[in-house]
């Protein structure tokens, strides 16, 4: 849809060095409502369409662009800008820690990077943190055992550090040992709590937030108490196979500085991708 | 005064933003404006009401009747119909599904119901331990299979349980799976088909904001939904997705999920919503 009023708008288009203001303001309408639909936090979307605006008006075209390209070259630089273009995760011995709000596939993901660094030829490990949930243990055994990962958990322990540090004393000689860790929001103060301490003990090199591709306005403040709490290296976001254009990950790394890593792409251990700025930012456009 | 189209769209403006920041998804926003615009423009106005106001109580009007239009006694559909009731839960992943049928199925026990448990997720890793764990906790029956088993099957063994045993609830779990999985929804066609549920509840998350619109739309188009849930409002979003629901849907909200324990359900409440939407 934002393609075909697009159109109908660069027919009007006369040439010149410099873009028609009125043509970018309905342009920059039409990319207003993709970015909210999109689930962009509203204050975002209007500061990106202000900076939008006044970039596309005040740069020379360039030469080989026409008009539209012109504003949808500035909007992808903005956005860009934002994002980042992915996270080089080094192939060699380090710590992975992952957390996020209930729900956001942290487990799952856990079982795909393991995969993702097995397939590299490190020797990879997973430790089961989630004390709460029930089934968690097994949710992860289940999903790591035909893989040739290794696997790390007690059961009946209530106590989440407890278990890690046991897991470091176990996983000794693996390269890559993957923690993953029960759901939590920002209001929950003793999960939060839990979360400094644990990251205290495992002392992990990447501390990943998971995010929901489908995550709504809440996105940022979320990711700042995250990011606050025990400072996020990168963004993963789950869930890209269904209609949600993660908007809300675009505003939680607008409001924190943190580039997106990785997305999840399905239910199977492979559903991992490198994260592709132009395909995110395309899909974002609708 | 006669109220005019431009002091009208000025003030709907201003309220379309605090909808799209209460997760009110953008398709629904636009609806509910254009709905609000033919109330009052043309309209007249007393000479002292502002015209502010005037714009919020209309909002406030055209949202309530969206919720009392579908308003639904859960408990008494539950009394009334002929036993055992059987409630299907969909979804996409990780909504909730699972722990809001264990805290359904605690309300109901604490209305005396006798309640049985269908693990019809037969496919995610641990998704029956974790069900299991729960009708352990609440001292519930569960009619499990092993993994990797026909769903419709379970769900079907729960119902002649609930039968023989003169059990007054199945509730039943299913996966969650995307609505762009065309053979996951046709699988849910069949739950339904097999096993002719009297509820399908369709749970999402608070947390979810535009996306509801295509879950709720696609679920309602291919399996049919007769109320839904909406999950996590204990982390703080406004509650805008269930505006979004109700107005895809036409059906009732009956509940929120407040938190991770039991109790955190309570009946949904049009107006609290409203009010904590608009703040
Ligand atoms: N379709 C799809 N489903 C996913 C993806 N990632 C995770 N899931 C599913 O989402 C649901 C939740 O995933 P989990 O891994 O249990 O999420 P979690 O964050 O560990 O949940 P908690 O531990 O309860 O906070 C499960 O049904 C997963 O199979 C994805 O990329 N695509
Ligand atoms: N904070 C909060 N967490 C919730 C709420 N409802 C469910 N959860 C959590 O969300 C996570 C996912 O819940 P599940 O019941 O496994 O969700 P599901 O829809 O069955 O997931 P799949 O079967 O994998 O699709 C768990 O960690 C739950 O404890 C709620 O109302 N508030
Ligand atoms: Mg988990
Ligand atoms: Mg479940």
């Amino acid at each position: 849809k934002l393609g075909d009023s697009l159109r109908g708008i660069v027919r009007k288009i006369a040439k010149s060095s410099k873009i028609d203001k009125y043509f970018v303001e309905e342009m920059v309408r039409d990319i207003q409502r993709a970015l909210l639909q999109a689930d962009v936090n509203v204050r975002h979307v209007m500061q990106l369409s202000k900076n939008l605006k006044e970039r596309a008006l005040s740069e020379d075209l360039h030469p080989r662009l026409n008009p539209r390209e012109h504003v949808i070259k500035v909007l992808y630089d903005e956005i860009v800008d934002i994002i980042g273009k992915g996270v080089e995760i080094p192939l060699s011995k380090q710590k992975i820690m992952l957390v996020g709000l209930q729900g956001s596939g942290k487990t799952t993901t856990v079982a795909k990077l393991a995969k993702y660094f097995k397939n590299k030829n490190l020797k990879t490990a997973v430790i089961c943190a989630d004390t709460f949930r029930p089934g968690a243990y097994d949710q992860l055994s289940q999903l790591v055992g035909e893989h040739g990962i290794g696997f790390y958990g007690e059961k009946r322990e209530k106590d989440a550090i407890k278990i890690v540090k046991n897991g470091l004393k176990a996983l000794k000689d693996y390269e890559v040992i993957i923690a993953d860790t029960a759901g939590r929001h920002a209001l929950e103060e003793d999960l939060i709590k839990e979360m400094i301490d644990l990251e205290k003990v495992f002392q992990p090199d990447y501390k990943f937030l998971v995010l929901d591709a489908a995550i709504g306005q809440l996105a940022s403040k979320q990711a700042k108490a995250f990011h606050d709490a025990i400072g996020i290296s990168g963004i993963i976001i789950t869930k890209f196979d269904g209609t949600a254009k993660g908007g809300g990950s675009l505003s939680a790394s607008k409001e924190t500085s943190i580039p997106i890593a990785f997305i999840g792409t399905g239910e199977r251990i492979d559903d991992l991708e490198k994260f592709d700025p132009e395909r995110f930012v395309s899909r974002l456009l609708g | 005064i006669i109220l005019d189209e431009r002091k009208v769209s000025k003030i709907l403006g201003e309220l379309e933003l605090i909808l799209l920041e209460g997760d009110v998804a953008l398709e629904v926003v636009d609806k509910i404006s254009e709905e609000l615009k033919a109330n009052l423009v043309g309209k007249k106005k007393k000479i002292g009401v502002r015209l502010s106001n005037l714009v919020e109580h209309e909002l406030i009007k055209v949202l309530k009747k969206l919720f009392y239009s579908s308003s639904f006694d859960f408990y008494k559909y539950i009394e009334e119909r002929e036993k055992p009731v059987v409630i299907l839960f969909v979804g996409v992943n990780g909504t909730g599904k699972t722990t809001t049928i264990a805290k359904v199925a605690k309300k109901l026990m604490d209305r005396d119901h006798s309640v049985v448990i269908a693990a019809g997720d037969t496919f995610r890793a641990g998704a029956i331990e974790q069900i299991e764990e729960h009708a352990t906790n609440l001292g519930v029956k569960l009619i499990k299979h092993k993994a990797g088993s026909d769903p419709s099957a379970v769900i079907y063994d729960a119902i002649q349980h609930a039968r023989a045993k003169k059990i007054d609830i199945v509730l039943a779990d299913s996966a969650g799976r995307m609505h762009t999985k065309k053979n996951l929804l046709d699988q849910l066609e069949k739950i339904k088909r097999i096993n002719s549920p009297d509820l399908i509840v369709f749970v999402d998350e608070s947390t979810a904001g535009n996306d509801c619109v295509e879950r709720a739309r696609m679920f309602n188009e291919t399996v049919g939904i007769d109320g839904s849930i909406l999950t996590k409002l204990d982390a703080d979003p406004k509650g805008g997705s269930a505006i979004s629901v109700a107005y895809i849907t036409g059906k009732p909200i009956i509940f929120f999920g407040i938190g991770q324990e039991y109790d955190d359900l309570i009946e949904f409440d049009a107006d609290w919503l409203i009010d904590r939407i608009l703040g």
